[in-house]
């Protein structure tokens, strides 16, 4: 599992 | 996380709820679109592949499984479960899906953030929810009686819009480097899409009558 920022949103 | 993304997603979550409501109390699908209701659960099947790989927050992962699991379970309440299917209405439900689904899928192959196999399902699954409401309006308008519960779910997608929109100008304003071309045009353009039944909605509200569109 990696952390991301790319897409937060829902 | 701001309060107007969590504003947004918290009214997302209560008009998925007030779906389940009427079908799962009232035994009831009138008035609802199966079209937009399979076009939902293709949204989220395509959005949410990253899941099992990518971690952001367990409020990410935990709201990702409840949209999943509830637009595939109220496909199959509608499609399958013996006494809401019943009131299901197909012939009044005519829109076609392809015409929504084949020109997203190709904008996504030409307009994405990566030529990824992942990244153009993310970019699909996006233009796929700007449009997918418009089954359901075309429904809405062709219902006699609308009723409070069917306006109620309407009215909460298109809030849930218009606070996502809030949330990415307090986000532009507050953040560096956030911009994001691809949810602001196709989020502006979904929200546009209710700004006719917003205009009723009001009225019916402000008149104290029953929702109607106009055919």
């Amino acid at each position: 599992l990696k952390v991301v920022d790319g897409h937060d949103e829902l | 996380m701001n309060i107007f993304r969590l504003a947004g997603d918290m009214t997302h979550l209560a008009s998925v709820l007030v779906l389940l409501l009427k079908i799962h109390t009232i035994k009831s699908c009138a008035g609802i679109s199966l079209k937009t209701q399979e076009l939902y659960a293709l949204v989220f099947a395509t959005r949410y592949l990253d899941i099992f790989t990518d971690f952001i927050s367990l409020y990410n992962t935990t709201m990702k499984l409840i949209f999943l699991g509830s637009s595939f379970s109220i496909v199959w309440y509608i499609r399958n479960h013996k006494i809401v299917s019943r009131s299901y209405d197909k012939s009044q439900d005519t829109f076609r899906h392809y015409f929504l689904i084949i020109p997203c899928l190709l904008l996504a192959l030409l307009v994405n953030e990566k030529f990824t196999f992942k990244e153009v399902m993310w970019a699909f699954s996006i233009y796929l929810e700007a449009v997918a409401i418009l089954p359901q309006l075309v429904l809405l308008q062709r219902t006699r009686n609308i009723d409070n519960l069917t306006g109620q779910y309407v009215f909460l997608l298109g809030a849930y819009r218009a606070l996502y929109i809030l949330n990415w100008i307090y986000r532009y304003f507050t953040e560096t480097h956030y911009v994001h071309w691809i949810t602001w045009v196709s989020g502006l353009v979904q929200t546009l899409l209710y700004a006719d039944f917003f205009y009723y909605y009001f009225e019916s509200w402000k008149n104290n009558k029953k929702l109607q569109l106009p055919a």
